[in-house]
């Protein structure tokens, strides 16, 4: 079956869309002296500690756009990167958008001057997963965005001094908290904020997303408490003029490769290592965030973490795609010359345009071969089916080959992206060209 | 460049590792 191309993996339809009820949370019994295990939920799924916040969830038009938003702010940041790696520290040229952040570096403030040049361009972190997290003595919870592609963790912070968008926690309050401090103007850990001024003697922070949101305010420390480990001295942003797509959540948690991530702060602690697991959108368990040493379950296939394209992001070497157990016949170079990153934020995964067609092909003449018609298109996904009244559906895999050949076999839950059980389409898009 | 989104990543132990400087994939893990 892997050279004739007809894998096939017997996909339950119901489990393409959302489920409506969540089993009670887990006690979690991984943690230890080296580890910690928070829980994992899908935003707006029924196990979100922010679900009863909603009036309703974003539609599928929102989630796609906001997710193309998130993609060309990596792919403008990622260019940035690439063109400083290049020119050995080119600036980073102003934005045609207005900056609300209005940070300037070295002096203050939280004024409304726009200087902060938009095309450093970070991931928005709107993300569809959250953790929640303990912050300050004592602790309170904050359920915030987890998010691979961005470093700085935040929270909106009291008294909020311009703006705070809504959210379901009580604000997160320094005066309530022994072991709040800000961080000055002259400690080094300033130094490591790519956006940072002064007031004060005080470091301030900024943070501004690819689709104009943002978050302003104290560069802090205070405790984080993560599952039951207490991290102390946790620098993060007391965000004190927040605004953009941040849904209900209070913050987010920065797990990017930058300094200023929990990563790299706590790997002292947990030796740099985390793991987690995003659950399928209609099973009504929730998945996981581990740090430590113990993260990697048994059975992982790795392959290496590309450091050479700059900071922030998780770079890997994907070198293939087999569809039905067929390996497709892409060139090596289609995939090496962007690079590919690997982001929790982002929903649909993005190919380079040679990559993505040969995909697209094989699993259509796949889908055909088993009786399934195209219908219209949705968005960025053009691939797509009706399956109006059928309970089970027998599609081709999707595997993901990795340098080093790991091998990502595509859960049944991640092949296609359920629009409407009239509307079931394949979870992937192009990124127009194999340049970027 | 390329991005291996969440959809993707579903049912998987995605494991980083900054001091192996590794990525891996673990079927199966929630």
């Amino acid at each position: 079956a892997g050279s004739s191309g007809d894998e096939t993996v017997l996909l339950n339809v119901q489990s393409l869309l959302p489920g409506r009820s969540c089993a009670a949370p887990q006690e979690n019994k991984r943690s230890g002296a080296t580890s910690a295990r928070m829980q994992v939920v899908h935003q707006h799924g029924p196990c979100s500690p922010l679900a009863d916040a909603h009036g309703k969830p974003p539609s599928h038009a929102e989630i796609l756009a906001a997710d193309q938003n998130r993609v060309e702010s990596i792919q403008r940041r990622v260019a940035a990167t690439a063109g400083k790696l290049k020119k050995r520290a080119a600036p980073v040229q102003p934005g045609p958008k207005k900056n609300p952040a209005g940070i300037h570096p070295g002096h203050s403030s939280f004024s409304s001057a726009p200087l902060l040049p938009v095309s450093s361009g970070r991931a928005l972190g709107t993300g569809n997963y959250v953790v929640t997290l303990g912050l300050g003595t004592p602790a309170s919870k904050y359920t915030v965005v987890f998010d691979t592609g961005s470093d700085t963790t935040w929270v909106q912070c009291r008294p909020c001094v311009v703006k705070c968008y809504k959210q379901k926690d009580p604000l997160f309050d320094p005066a309530r908290s022994s072991t709040y401090a800000n961080v000055s103007c002259s400690d080094s850990a300033c130094d490591d904020l790519d956006e940072s001024g002064c007031t004060g003697g005080h470091c301030l922070y900024a943070v501004q997303y690819g689709d104009g949101s943002y978050t302003v305010g104290f560069f802090a420390r205070d405790t984080l408490t993560i599952a039951h480990d207490a991290i102390k001295g946790f620098q993060f942003g007391c965000g004190e003029k927040n605004d953009g797509l941040f849904g209900m959540t209070a913050g987010l948690l920065g797990l990017g490769r930058g300094k200023t991530s929990l990563t790299v702060q706590a790997q002292y602690r947990y030796g740099g290592a985390f793991a987690y697991c995003f659950p399928a959108l209609s099973t009504d368990t929730t998945g996981y965030l581990d740090f430590g040493p113990g993260a990697s379950p048994a059975n992982a296939r790795v392959t290496p973490m590309l450091t050479d394209n700059g900071p922030t992001f998780y770079f890997v070497g994907l070198t293939g795609i087999r569809v039905g157990g067929k390996q497709l016949s892409i060139p090596e170079t289609v995939f090496s010359t962007g690079g590919t990153i690997v982001d929790s934020g982002t929903v649909i995964t993005r190919l380079p345009e040679t990559a993505y067609s040969a995909l697209s092909s094989a699993f259509t003449a796949g889908m055909a071969a088993r009786g399934f018609k195209k219908v219209a298109g949705y968005s960025i996904l053009e691939t797509c089916y009706d399956f109006t009244g059928i309970s089970e559906a027998a599609v081709p895999t999707v595997s993901l080959v990795f340098k080093g050949g790991a091998c990502l076999d595509v859960d049944e839950s991640g092949i296609l992206y359920a629009i409407s059980q009239a509307q079931v389409c394949l979870a992937f898009a192009s990124i127009g060209d194999d340049e970027s | 460049t390329g991005i291996l989104g969440n959809t993707q990543q579903k049912t998987y132990g995605v494991v980083y590792d900054l001091g192996k400087k590794t990525v891996g994939f673990a079927p199966g893990a929630c």
